[in-house]
């Protein structure tokens, strides 16, 4: 998170708004509840408390308006600025202005006004941008269900004003994961198209061949239609598709784009019932086979007859001799998968295993976040 | 006047996203190359989205920056 300089703030915790004109592009109930539920998201987690007023000067004036409003920052046309805001302060401290060039609504659709006021709310407060995607006060649109703060904006609020007295309870959304903790487990990993997409929690790293520094996103800015935890994924380049898993549905991708009539249920590939989610997917095009892990076990799918294998599933130990935790024990699960040039990568909490088909040995072990190039 | 080919256009996008955004001031600036100036706000923008710093005008800066965003800027005052 950032705040301004000098930490600007109110320094009064009882702030007060006024919305001076309203967008046609929702009813007039409807601006004022996305409004009302924006302030609530940042008073839930302060002391802070806000009161309506009708007419006058309010410390948060809110407005739409369009081009050139009267402010000497105008706005763009549709698409691009969405709104801006002002920090605490006389005047036009703390007045918030949307774009009415943009279409507002309270859906997932164009831009949802509750989630782009409550960003707009946290300028009006003392917050600056942050630059975890996954932060509310990250600068770029993107929707999302549920409670909006994270753990990150939580903290830059609560360093200007602390935390709410009557400790009410919220769900944040948890801060970005770091790829450079030495403890750094992965949800999933496939290749797409030449880059390589690593999931973790609600957020995905992008690792281009020719970059060093890879892109972390949120799922659901990318896929909305996604869930926010991915458990396995791969990469069938004869197909030109990426399966995607959670739970027992899946989901394919063509490139960047969802393909129509997904999602489907695993038990379409001849997994049993009680299989209820894949740990792991990795596609040997070698052999044109895919491997599925689920629990301690490990299934051997061919791609060209859309069937398992006989004789699965098959134990991860038995198949992957070598795979032990630090303490000794031995590894029965895998997180994540990928393969290259004959070699498997299975990936078990912190731990990289590199198993190597012509030995039929596990060869090598190092941490998974050599992956993200750190 | 020619009509401005694609490195053009994404040449001024990229100008007017970061005196929006990161506060590059126009015109000339004393014995500083605004081709310098440019260079370093471009890689000020890369470091806060966690890109690659380049300093260049790479496809993933460009798409960053043509994304729907708020519009206080990144940098303060």
């Amino acid at each position: 998170y950032n705040l301004f300089p000098r930490k600007l703030k109110w320094q009064n915790t009882l702030v007060t708004f006024r919305i001076t004109n309203y967008t046609p592009d929702l009813k007039k109930e409807d601006v004022d509840k996305a409004i009302h539920n924006a302030l609530m998201t940042w008073s839930a987690v302060t002391p802070l408390k806000f009161k309506r007023l009708h007419e006058g000067i309010a410390d948060i004036m809110i407005s739409f308006g369009r081009l050139e409003h009267g402010d000497h920052n105008p706005f763009d046309g549709p698409e691009g600025l969405l709104a801006h805001a002002y920090p605490p302060g006389e005047g036009l401290g703390g007045d918030t202005h949307f774009d009415e060039d943009e279409t507002w609504t309270k859906d997932s659709h164009a831009y949802n006004l509750f989630l782009v006021a409550a960003h707009e709310f946290g300028h009006a407060l003392g917050m600056g941008h942050s630059n975890d995607p996954g932060s509310l006060m990250y600068p770029v649109y993107s929707y999302s269900h549920g409670f909006p703060l994270s753990e990150d904006d939580i903290k830059g609020i609560q360093e200007l004003y602390g935390p709410n007295p009557d400790h009410e309870k919220v769900k944040p959304k948890p801060e970005a994961p770091d790829k450079c903790d030495p403890e750094l487990s992965i949800d999933a990993v496939t290749e797409l198209r030449g880059e390589k997409l690593i999931f973790k929690d609600r957020y995905f790293w992008r690792v281009h061949p020719q970059f060093t520094e890879p892109e972390l996103t949120l799922i659901q800015s990318t896929w909305p239609q996604l869930p926010k935890k991915v458990n396995a994924a791969y990469e069938n380049p004869e197909k030109d598709i990426v399966i995607i898993f959670s739970g027992i549905r899946m989901w394919a991708l063509n490139g960047y784009t969802l393909v129509p009539g997904y999602p489907k249920y695993i038990h379409r590939l001849g997994f049993p019932k009680s299989v209820r989610k894949i740990d792991a997917a990795v596609h040997i095009y070698d052999t044109g086979k895919t491997l599925f892990f689920t629990d301690e076990d490990y299934w051997s799918y061919n791609e060209q007859t859309g069937t398992m294998d006989p004789g699965y599933p098959k134990s991860i130990m038995d198949g992957f001799p070598g795979m032990q935790e630090r303490d000794g024990d031995e590894v029965d699960e895998v997180d994540a998968a990928t393969y290259k040039n004959g070699y498997l990568y299975l990936y078990h909490e912190n731990l990289q295993y590199e198993y190597s088909y012509n030995k039929r040995k596990v060869v090598r072990i190092t941490r998974t976040n050599d992956l993200l190039n750190c | 006047k020619p009509v401005p080919g694609d490195e053009t256009q994404s040449w001024l996008l990229a100008e007017r996203y970061l005196r929006r955004y990161y506060r590059m001031q126009p015109g000339l600036l004393g014995t500083s190359k605004s081709s310098d100036v440019m260079t370093e706000k471009i890689r000020a923008m890369q470091s806060f989205f966690k890109l690659e710093v380049t300093g260049n005008l790479d496809d993933n800066t460009l798409q960053v920056m043509k994304k729907s965003r708020c519009g206080v800027p990144d940098v303060a005052e």
